[in-house]
């Protein structure tokens, strides 16, 4: 699992 | 913490060539630049974020050239078939940032 809340610096979330 | 890193010298050299192509700005590549690149590679998308997760070690949304070998080794590896792990082993972790 991704940590929750916030802005992602995920971009593929 | 003194271990090799996987990524071989001549591995690094290919994957820098690639960094370099990608235009990086201050040394960094943000996400819009190696998102296309990785989605290039045909992995499913939650293992390409997976992926992410694992390469950008400071967490900024930006992979400088270290952070983006990280992310090229684990694609090309996913491509031979090996799982990506869930988190990044330590002969993984670029020795500049143990």
């Amino acid at each position: 699992q991704y940590p929750a809340g916030g802005s992602s610096t995920n971009p593929f979330l | 913490a003194d271990a090799p890193w996987v990524v071989k010298p001549e591995e690094k050299m290919k994957f820098d060539a690639i960094f370099e192509s990608l235009g990086p700005v201050g040394g960094m590549l943000s996400g819009d630049k190696v998102k296309p690149v990785l989605l290039n590679s045909k992995l499913p998308v939650d293992i390409l974020g997976r992926v992410w997760e694992l390469s950008d070690l400071d967490r900024d949304g930006m992979l400088d050239r270290d952070e983006f070998s990280v992310a090229m080794f684990l694609v090309y590896r996913a491509l031979e078939g090996e799982s990506v792990p869930m988190s990044l082993p330590p002969p993984l972790v670029p020795p500049s940032k143990r």
